[in-house]
């Protein structure tokens, strides 16, 4: 209740027994919007180094905490709307590689259960590393993103197109792929993963193994691994009477 | 006899305390009661004290403030308690002897940041708004 004169020093202060401290910790985790307290599966000592998504976090998190500034980019902007940044490392990888006929594509599948209910989603995207292509010299390549919709046994799956970006052959550096059309589905089928098909094209049609291409998968150095990160607004907290 | 309309008192806004309405902390420090007026500190909220740190991957905690002593405006006077409050209140549960209850009605808030792993290693940032009190309304 409300906060009355603190009572006089003699009056002896009881320290919380620890069932106490637990529940105090749980409520101070809600203010923090937190269901309960996170327990992160220890990664082995070789997966402690710094892995892609944690290492963008942090940079988001330093451009969050400092977002006073006027010349802020399109990804501050973003952010600025943004009251929950979450990115998904928990993927399967599928690769419809060489030894099959065209097209070639690659697939990442996410498990949709980890993202939070009651919140609208304002921006996501597919960040994948590229290498420059040792076997494609100056060629221009397009990278289409598709969301597999609905798999098929007897014929191809339904996609959903999402985002195109074209590139150099020789180009390096993290690609950047807008999947925020794909995000409408998911609050539909939460049971369900979400499907990304990722295809690579030359100038005239020709389909490309993404592999050969410089795109980089799972088997990428740990800081060099696609991942996928989701921009949330939250759904305005009910305000809370201190007890 | 029709009795004259009743005088309604026009309603009290909803806002919070304003600042200069208060004898400021330059004030001589015992208000014109005798009472000891509340004077401002900071609150230093450390995750590492909360035992945090193997899943919350920054800030290390953050700093508010908050008054201690008896208070103008006292927290109830506003309705929407901040988080802070919230988790001041808490932390004075834990620490009754070094956090003094949150008693103060803040005027300015801002957000912070935190970035955490959660239980299937996904990295997660969170904003909470209206976490830290940068100044309230005794002063």
């Amino acid at each position: 209740g409300g906060p009355g004169p603190r009572p006089p020093p003699s009056c002896p202060q009881r320290l919380l027994g620890a069932r106490e401290r637990r529940d105090m910790q749980r409520e101070i985790l809600a203010v923090l919007g937190l269901p309960g307290r996170p327990r992160p599966r220890a990664p082995p000592a070789a997966a402690r180094l710094p892995a892609s998504a944690p290492l963008f976090m942090l940079d988001l998190y330093h451009a969050m905490a400092g977002d006073d500034d006027e010349d802020a980019g399109p990804l501050e902007r973003r952010l600025g709307r943004a009251d929950l940044v979450m990115s998904f490392v928990n993927m399967v990888e599928r690769d419809r590689a060489l030894d099959h006929q065209e097209p070639h594509w690659k697939e990442f599948h996410f498990d949709l259960t980890q993202i939070p209910a009651g919140e609208a989603v304002t921006a996501a995207e597919f960040r994948i590393y590229k290498e420059p292509s040792i076997h494609l010299l100056n060629m221009t390549l397009h990278v289409s993103m598709f969301e597999v919709v609905q798999e098929h046994s007897n014929r191809e799956s339904d996609l959903f197109f999402l985002d195109l970006q074209t590139l150099r052959a020789g180009d390096e550096g993290w690609l950047v792929l807008d999947v925020t059309a794909a995000s409408d589905r998911w609050l539909l089928n939460r049971n369900k993963d979400l499907g990304l098909r990722l295809c690579v094209e030359t100038e005239d049609g020709h389909s490309v193994d993404p592999g050969l291409a410089g795109l980089l998968g799972r088997q990428a150095p740990r800081s060099r691994q696609p991942f996928m990160v989701t921009f949330f607004r939250a759904s305005p907290s009910p305000t809370r009477v201190p007890r | 006899a029709v009795r004259p309309p009743k005088r309604r008192q026009p309603k009290k806004p909803n806002e919070l305390p304003h600042p200069n309405k208060l004898p400021g902390i330059f004030d001589d420090s015992h208000g014109s009661r005798g009472r000891q007026l509340c004077r401002r500190h900071e609150l230093y909220v450390s995750f590492q004290d909360l035992g945090w740190l193997d899943w919350v991957i920054a800030p290390q905690g953050y700093s508010a403030y908050y008054c201690d002593g008896e208070c103008s405006f006292p927290l109830d006077s506003c309705m929407n308690a901040t988080n802070h409050a919230i988790l001041q209140s808490l932390v004075h549960l834990m620490k009754p002897d070094t956090v003094p209850k949150a008693c103060c009605a803040p005027t300015k808030l801002s957000a912070t940041s935190v970035l955490y792993y959660d239980s299937s290693n996904n990295v997660i940032l969170r904003k909470h708004r209206n976490m830290v009190v940068k100044a309230c309304g005794c002063h």
